[in-house]
């Protein structure tokens, strides 16, 4: 039980940094932020916490709940891509997660998402922006049809998708 | 393996039986607030076995299609509102107790081949789960989800409207229990 | 002590529903949605609960928390509104409400607060969209300087706000 | 009456003394994530009184401006990346935990008068309250408020970033509580 433990921690550990730099890197600052776990209690990880360090780019270390809405985004989805990472569940499903980025972050997010997801890691988004949702492959459009007081669905995909 | 479309049946905001898709390995679900975008959400993760509670419902009959009927006297003032908007009476009382729902998942595996995960609501607020067409008991039915890689308990793959912000700031103690259920 | 909570309610619940209209019509429906307080005990109102109830228009009756995400921020700010109508401080201060509605509630929200802002009610509105604060009389643009590693601000008039 | 404009020094963010505003009836603000809005609506809420447990910090000295020094050795690894990204060496530990801050809300009542409402952090972590311009006991500085209508307490006018959705479904007996408080 440790060792599994172990092992899905230090696989973690050994990704989330990269995934963190390439979900915060931009123009400004190319190398993007610093993102790391540490073990509260090494003896016995499984009995003590995990915690979660991230530094947006040119920032200083602090405790996450100072961070602000956008950077606590940011880094909570760099850490469920590196989970992901450790253990592939073969599809997404993320209900407007773009809701407190600003412009930049989104596109940083639409273009994350268009490079990894593939036949065996699928997204599904939703989303009020369409700064993220014209970069996808198709969309599903809901409506409320008020004459038969239902929702409807319809899909739509998006040609200039193989860009 | 991946998501390729849904079938609902009375789920939520979804009347009488819609197919929802094709998904894409990227698709983006859109429409105005109230449209039923995370009621959609909320169908995949029920096929996937998430309790309803998880839902935003406090019980199963919650999760049934329910039509534009006034429920309770506090609601004439409302219900004569309505007719004025010339809203018809669709729902009586009995008609929707008695409606039962599922959704059904066609998923297909990383050989391309087609599996059916359908979770349905009877009439009776039962609920029965089937595996291509058969029915199977809860645990066979979330063993074939687990060869998928799909945890339900864990649910790292699911996040929720409103949820994104506290999983970064999630206690030392949560962090542990999620790697402990992945690994 | 009765007396002052009852004033309180019931200029409240005189006020809730025109709001709500206010903020929820719309040329599909011109009507709006329905919103009122009910109490729980209305022997003792002030040792029980107050319940608030927001129908989206054309929608059922149903409870609060089966509203979605957007319809939740709708009714919470008509609800606010009301409150104030009671009880005006000067000012709001409002940071990023707007997060989870579409582009139409935000019209709604813009429109309804140029239309209330004045003399006596000031809004300050953080916002990250657009179509909200190009509507504002000002902005206070906030931005990182990094050089000496600090948040700087800047003002800018707009000037059709005269419109 | 309406707030004028803002002086803070010290705050969060904001290093050293600057002034922010005026505010007009409407007034937008906007910036990228992580530039400091809701650390300006944070000293808005501090000069009124607003305690710094709702203002994200655990203690007032977290509301004082802190540079970019390294603080644990944990950062030594933090700190190489630090230096290489040509980040001078700003704040030692001494000068960070020795400094001052406060807000000064400038407003104007309905009458047209200027009233200075100030809120200060000393070097050793106590907090002193000005109106305008003379030391005053947190009493009276809290009644000047109520004059204005300002109700700190039910802070019904303050929408912190996130809550909104939680205002539409609180407890009943919330709802109460709030109502209570503005009568
Ligand atoms: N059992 C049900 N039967 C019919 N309608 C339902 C049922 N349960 C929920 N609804 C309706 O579904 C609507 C909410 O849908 P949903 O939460 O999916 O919206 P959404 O598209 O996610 O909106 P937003 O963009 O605001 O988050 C509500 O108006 C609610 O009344
Ligand atoms: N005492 C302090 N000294 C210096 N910087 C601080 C201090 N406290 C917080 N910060 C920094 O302020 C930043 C957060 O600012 P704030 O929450 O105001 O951002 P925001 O503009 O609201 O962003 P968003 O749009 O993402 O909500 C954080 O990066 C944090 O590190
Ligand atoms: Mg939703
Ligand atoms: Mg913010």
């Amino acid at each position: 039980r440790y060792k599994l433990f172990y092992d899905a921690f230090s696989h973690i550990q050994g990704k989330i940094d990269q995934i963190y730099k390439d979900l915060t890197k931009s123009q400004a600052f190319p190398l993007g932020g610093t993102a790391y776990l540490s073990l509260e209690d090494s003896e016995e990880p499984y009995l003590d916490g995990i915690k979660y360090h991230a530094m947006p780019p040119m920032k200083r270390f602090r405790d996450m709940e100072q961070l602000s809405g956008g950077e606590k985004t940011m880094a909570a989805l760099a850490l469920l891509f590196a989970i992901h990472s450790y253990q592939p569940s073969p599809f997404f499903v993320l209900d407007e997660v773009d809701a407190a980025l600003d412009n930049a972050n989104v596109a940083k997010i639409a273009n994350y998402i268009r490079d990894h997801a593939n036949e065996k890691f699928q997204f599904i988004v939703i989303s009020l922006k369409s700064s993220l949702y014209e970069k996808a492959e198709s969309l599903v459009g809901i409506y409320r049809d008020q004459q038969v007081n239902s929702s409807r669905t319809l899909t739509l995909k998006l040609n200039d998708y193989e860009e | 393996g991946r998501l390729v479309r849904l079938e609902v049946e009375n789920f939520k905001s979804y009347k009488g039986h819609q197919v929802i898709g094709p998904f894409h390995n990227f698709s983006s679900v859109i429409g105005p607030n109230g449209a039923g975008k995370s009621n959609l959400m909320d169908a995949i993760s029920f096929v996937l076995g998430v309790k309803s509670n998880k839902l935003r419902s406090s019980n199963v009959k919650d999760l049934i299609y329910r039509g534009r009927a006034m429920e309770t006297n506090q609601d004439s003032v409302v219900e004569g509102l309505a007719v004025n908007q010339g809203i018809d009476e669709e729902d009586d009382e009995e008609t929707a107790r008695n409606r039962s729902g599922y959704v059904m998942a066609v998923y297909e595996d990383d050989n391309g081949k087609e599996m059916r995960f359908m979770r349905s609501i009877t009439s009776n607020g039962d609920i029965e789960y089937r595996l291509n067409g058969r029915k199977v008991a809860y645990t066979r039915y979330n063993d074939a989800l687990e060869e998928q890689n799909i945890l339900v308990k864990a649910r790292n793959f699911l996040v929720f409207q409103g949820d994104i912000e506290h999983i970064a700031s999630q206690s030392p103690k949560d962090l542990t229990k999620l790697i402990e259920q992945i690994s």
